[in-house]
């Protein structure tokens, strides 16, 4: 099944 | 010193809006091009961006690049003490603690002054758990059109949007594709984000696949943007 990915696996914020 | 002067609180409210819906305080970064603000939800699930041009303003003021850390629904309830069209000033000191914020009605016969203490926001905040997710989206573009559908427990539901048709509400639906791509996201979040709806007559999703969706709006004429971000639903 799918999972809630975190943003953090594509990018971090400033 | 800060100091920005807007014709209309409407924007204002209804970006504070579209910003509460996701987060409870941000640091707004000040500079002599405007006002932005970029800030993650507590599940880092989700990210908005937020720029309002100085041409949002007149006059528009900034001496000195500030940060301040605001308690979003504390500005949400001053901002709602002002009329539609009062004119707002916002004014910062360049060391202080505290936003300033002033409604004058259009005539000046009236005039209510706030102080809002600023806060030290820990940009690292520790991630919640994310236990208790909604449903799921399944976004999918094609060269035909744009298909949302949802898989609930008791029942399904899709929507479907054609490329030169038109959606439901007589909106005109626009597609510029460069390969089909499907992706499953959180309906809560799509809901958070179509709080920015009354900033813009027009929203873009853009997508790609395995890559977080971003839902923009543009504020008025060329006056700035709010942009949010989201992170997919992934097979592990």
């Amino acid at each position: 099944p799918k999972q809630q990915s975190s943003l953090l696996k594509f990018f971090k914020p400033k | 010193m800060f100091e920005a002067r807007m014709s209309d609180t409407t924007v204002m409210k209804r970006l504070m809006d579209a910003i509460t819906t996701l987060i409870d305080d941000g640091s707004f970064d000040i500079s002599s091009k405007g006002i932005s603000l970029q800030a993650m939800d507590s599940s880092h699930v989700a990210l908005v961006a937020m720029c309002l041009r100085n041409e949002a303003f007149d006059p528009f003021r900034c001496d000195r690049n500030l940060s301040l850390g605001i308690q979003c629904k504390q500005m949400g309830k001053i901002l709602k003490c002002s009329a539609n069209n009062d004119v707002m000033t916002l004014k910062a000191e360049d060391d202080g603690d505290v936003l300033n914020m002033v409604f004058e009605s259009p005539n000046g016969d009236r005039m209510s002054e706030f102080a809002m203490k600023l806060t030290d926001i820990d940009i690292e905040q520790s991630c919640r758990d994310l236990s208790n997710f909604g449903e799921s989206v399944t976004i999918c573009v094609t060269k035909d059109g744009l298909k949302f559908s949802v898989k609930g427990d008791s029942s399904n539901a899709s929507m479907k949007f054609s490329q030169n048709g038109a959606g439901d509400d007589g909106n005109d639906v626009s597609i510029d594709l460069n390969d089909p791509c499907t992706l499953t996201f959180a309906v809560k979040y799509l809901n958070h984000f179509t709080k920015a709806a009354p900033l813009s007559e027009r929203v873009t999703l853009s997508l790609s696949n395995d890559t977080p969706l971003v839902v923009e709006y543009k504020i008025g004429d060329g006056l700035g943007h709010i942009r949010y971000y989201l992170a997919p639903k992934m097979e592990e």
